[in-house]
């Protein structure tokens, strides 16, 4: 990317790098009304709202279009059956972010409040990130909002970074239940990894049988 | 401890204990659930040797030997609470499933629900007392989601007040139930009721497929384990044939439908009540997408503050790796989708039980709504912590690779949640169907 934006030619799998940079300069200043606001946890549940709507007409609608060209619902059903997948999914998506703000106004201690709502944030906006394509045609978003929504979702990453451990520690799992030498709760990792890896079946014995079966034949007639 | 872990605990801006009581729900149910796994974690008869280091055989065993001591321990103990029993069986089997799931989870419930009081008196207490063990007979090699496809047929012969089960093809094998292989020698078998010449659709049947005695499968019933899975190496998943296996007329369960002694068949007053359970199992699933996904993110992030690697800066020491934004951006998504699961799992729960609150007053008008809804969102949770478990799995390198990490275990007992109970994309189809309805 550097190399790209600075005019030198990047070749192999990258070589769309290179049209990034026209399409920026190309671009005009989006002038499309934009419904969400990204840093309002309110305004993020609407713009999920919307695009489980607009998928949910699309579908509806492709299945309409279907029906009039097929003869039977089964097949008109089975040929818009991806949008529908996607209208759900869409929908399923809304209902979760809908969920994790609302739980948020359950919360009365301040710090977990602040926590949880960087956390429903990211939530939010990272989902947006990998659906942005829906939320684009469906007006809900700029082409700068893009970048924006990029912009803030490292910023929410460095926000949480300081509690990562302690948002994991909530979770509260024994080291016995997690059964984990990687997971333990006093980081003792490697430590314990070399323990447990001694006590591997194969370890019972320092010259495991194999040796004298196989290798110490093959090595006499070799 | 490690110093790095403890700098970030000192670090941390609130407190990690109101947080965990909001999870559980309640600073009490906080309490109870460590008051439980401590029970179970310094009781002398769980302890065994690292599954890891066991054959399938041996894994299979310990199982079946703790499975037994939990059933006497939860008596001995008074465990009663459904929540409880399900934290305490929890931390017995570590999270993993055992053969007698499918008794203590379907098999009992089935009895309480479908079953007349006759029967209950006949069944009930036997299976409490593991004299019974069921299974859950209803999947088939060949027809697993779309359950109207089944073959097993339960034929009803007036003269002798009989049914006669058969599994006509080989298609029609029931395949997968678990305890079903080595373990039960009872099943509630799902078959297509023919009765007077007509076929009633699906209902279910009570039928003995071991002698109480020995052990051993009755006369006209092959039964055994499928072979070694991809995980749930505790577990005999099972095939059963039925080659025309009589059962008398009420070893059919006949709380709803009924078949008189003539063969006259009666029908249930509403098909929806099989939809309760549908509903309760897929928003148990949601909960387990959660706990499933926050295990991942608890050992990918723990790990990811201990390892130190490569460069930041130049002849600097290497930095922790939960300090690479790429690492964060792996795992702080997931971590907050975890959050994000885990109170739609409470959301889910709490749903269910209102609604069940209304069914029992007759009152049906959200269950569609709910069970378009679960059916979706057990798709939807279940897909993402499938893919996110696997994100922490690498994001902890090659020894995210090694048994010893737990990653490679959670992902192989979790991952069945996106076929069973409804496979996925069809669950998906069925919450659309309602979208575009609505």
């Amino acid at each position: 990317y550097t190399q790209a934006s600075k005019g030198q030619k990047v070749s192999g799998m990258v070589s769309y790098l290179n049209e990034l940079q026209q399409r920026i300069q190309a671009q005009p200043v989006s002038s499309r009304p934009t419904v969400v606001d990204i840093n309002d946890l309110t305004s993020l549940v609407e713009a999920y709202k919307l695009r489980a709507a607009r998928l949910v007409e699309l579908a509806a609608k492709n299945l309409q279009a279907e029906l009039q060209r097929r003869l039977s619902k089964e097949d008109a059903w089975n040929q818009t059956s991806i949008d529908l997948v996607r209208a759900s999914h869409a929908h399923c998506h809304y209902v979760v972010v809908k969920m994790f703000v609302a739980k948020l106004g359950e919360v009365a201690d301040v710090g977990v409040h602040s926590v949880l709502s960087t956390l429903a944030l990211l939530y939010a906006l990272d989902g947006i990130a990998q659906h942005t394509g829906d939320f684009l045609l469906a007006g809900l978003l700029s082409m700068p909002q893009v970048s924006q929504i990029s912009q803030r979702t490292k910023e929410l990453l460095a926000q949480l970074r300081t509690n990562a451990v302690a948002l994991v520690d909530a979770f509260d799992y024994r080291d016995e239940m997690l059964n984990s030498s990687l997971g333990r709760y006093d980081g003792n990792v490697y430590e314990h990894m070399f323990e447990w890896a001694k006590k591997s079946p194969l370890n019972r014995t320092e010259v495991h049988e194999s040796y004298y079966k196989y290798l110490k034949p093959l090595q006499s007639k070799l | 401890m490690n110093p790095d872990i403890r700098k970030e605990r000192e670090n941390a801006t609130f407190n990690t204990d109101a947080l965990t009581h909001i999870l559980d729900g309640n600073p009490e149910k906080t309490r109870r659930r460590r008051e439980i796994e401590t029970l179970v974690i310094k009781d002398p008869d769980f302890q065994h040797e690292d599954l890891n280091f066991m054959s399938r055989s041996e894994r299979y065993d310990a199982a079946v030997k703790k499975s037994a001591q939990m059933i006497l321990k939860m008596r001995e103990y008074g465990i009663a609470d459904p929540e409880e029993i399900y934290s305490y069986k929890n931390c017995v089997q570590r999270g993993r499933t055992e053969p007698l799931d499918l008794h203590l989870g379907m098999f009992l419930p089935t009895l309480l629900n479908q079953a007349t009081p006759e029967q209950q008196d006949a069944f009930f207490t036997p299976a409490w007392n593991l004299k019974i063990i069921g299974t859950y007979a209803q999947t088939e090699m060949g027809h697993g989601t779309h359950i109207r496809g089944l073959e097993t047929t339960a034929t009803y012969d007036p003269s002798t007040q009989e049914f006669v089960l058969n599994s006509p093809t080989v298609t029609s094998i029931k395949w997968w139930p678990g305890g079903l292989g080595k373990t039960s020698n009872h099943a509630v078998v799902l078959a297509q009721l023919h009765t007077q010449g007509n076929c009633h659709g699906l209902h279910a049947f009570l039928v003995p497929i071991r002698d109480m005695s020995n052990h051993q499968p009755l006369p006209g019933v092959v039964v055994g384990d499928i072979g070694p899975k991809f995980g749930f190496d505790e577990v005999d998943n099972g095939f059963l044939k039925l080659e025309n296996v009589r059962i008398p007329r009420d070893y059919m369960l006949m709380k709803y439908a009924k078949v008189e002694p003539d063969g006259t068949y009666r029908k249930p007053p509403s098909d929806k009540l099989t939809y309760g359970t549908m509903v309760f199992i897929r928003s148990m699933i949601v909960g387990e997408s959660a706990r499933a996904l926050s295990k991942a993110c608890t050992i990918a992030i723990r790990y990811s503050a201990v390892r130190h690697q490569s460069e930041l800066r130049a002849g600097e020491p290497e930095p922790q790796i939960l300090d690479y934004q790429t690492q964060q951006h792996k795992l702080f998504p997931l971590l907050a989708t975890a959050y994000a699961f885990h109170f739609l799992g409470q959301f889910m729960s709490q749903t269910y039980h209102r609604i069940t609150g209304d069914i029992n007053q007759g009152d049906f008008s959200e269950l569609p709504e709910l069970h378009a809804l679960s059916a979706g969102l057990k798709a939807f949770t279940t897909w993402a912590a499938n893919g996110g478990i696997e994100v922490c799995r690498m994001a902890c390198g090659g020894h995210g690779y090694s048994r010893c990490s737990s990653l490679p275990d959670i992902y192989v007992t979790f991952t069945p949640t996106c076929t069973y109970e409804g496979e996925n994309t069809v669950m998906m189809l069925q919450t659309a169907r309602y979208l575009v309805k609505s």
